[in-house]
């Protein structure tokens, strides 16, 4: 018995010691991984912040450098429309002065258009036509109108095969007169010149203006606008002209008398008047004589 | 505190990826930023 007794067998597990270390165990690392999550978290708030504002300040920085590339374009196509640079910069800060700033240089864009319309309208009334009356083996586009012409260009087209010449008016730098010179469809020998403008100065020299005009109202029948005016210059005669300075003056102004005088005796009122005249002359004469 | 220890690293691993991918994109941004500060230079 006493063997029994004191050889009894301790049949307890001892189970609750080691559920309480595995609990405690199981509490520190859940509360390190609470700790863990809530630094991280804080972490991620300050990074977001961060971010945040490296976004706002690189949109800024962004926005200047759009603006800037812009203002630099504009000034670089179009010098006078710098000042509108200023009004651009204001609307930066407030988006209802930018809508202002907007507006303002659309009515300024507008008003430029609408000046530009009226100086073409200006521009396009005072067109005049003049029919230039060459000889036939003369093929050059070159017009003897008494003013100096820088040639600018030159142009033929499927549509219009006859070549023209486009001058401008070299007399005066201000002086925006145009001319185009081309060969008549119906006459190879006449060229027809279109003005554009009006000269801001005098002719330059009186001796070119008047050689060899014949302003004949009856000249050939020719398709004319009844907005432009027309003159009809024969150019032939003023091949006679060698040179045109003042030291020709009296071989021009006798050339002038031949053209006035063939002009008139083709008037049958002129030699009605010219006959009355005569023979009123005659019969006084007869009458002194008496 | 309810949650058990499994969810909190679950939780904790879905926070650590957020943060990644947020200083990726700081980085980024950071980059741009200097890059546009240097060329406005």
């Amino acid at each position: 018995m006493d063997q029994y007794s004191s050889s009894l067998v301790d049949t307890s597990l001892d189970l609750t010691i080691g559920i309480t270390r595995m609990r405690v165990e199981e509490d520190s690392t859940t509360s390190a991984l609470v700790d863990e999550l809530k630094r991280v978290n804080a972490e991620n708030k300050k990074l977001s912040e961060m971010l945040t504002l490296m976004c706002d300040n690189y949109n800024v920085l962004r926005k200047q450098l759009m603006e800037y590339v812009n203002n630099t374009e504009r000034d670089q196509v179009s010098p006078p429309k710098k000042r509108k640079s200023p009004a651009r910069d204001d609307a930066n800060s407030s988006a209802v002065v930018g809508g202002v700033s907007e507006s303002s240089s659309t009515d300024q864009d507008d008003q430029y258009l609408c000046k530009k319309q009226r100086e073409e309208t200006v521009v396009k009334e005072k067109v005049s036509r003049v029919y230039y009356k060459t000889e036939a083996s003369d093929t050059t586009l070159v017009v003897k109108d008494g003013y100096q012409w820088r040639k600018y260009g030159q142009k033929v087209t499927r549509d219009n095969p006859s070549p023209r010449a486009y001058f401008k008016c070299a007399c005066a730098p201000s002086c925006s007169v145009k001319k185009k010179v081309q060969r008549s469809v119906e006459d190879q020998s006449v060229l027809v010149a279109t003005y554009e403008g009006e000269h801001n100065h005098p002719m330059p020299s009186q001796i070119d203006s008047n050689s060899g005009l014949n302003r004949s109202p009856g000249a050939a029948n020719r398709s004319r606008s009844l907005a432009e005016p027309v003159t009809t210059i024969d150019l032939t005669e003023t091949k006679k002209v060698t040179s045109p300075s003042r030291v020709d003056f009296p071989e021009v102004q006798k050339l002038l008398v031949e053209q006035m005088a063939s002009s008139l005796t083709k008037d049958p009122n002129f030699t009605a008047a010219l006959a009355a005249a005569v023979t009123g002359k005659l019969y006084q004469q007869n009458q002194t004589d008496k | 505190k309810d949650k058990s220890a499994s969810e909190l690293r679950e939780e904790l691993n879905r926070v650590y990826s957020e943060n990644k991918k947020i200083k990726e994109m700081l980085e980024t941004v950071c980059e741009k930023y200097y890059a546009l500060h240097h060329h406005l230079e």
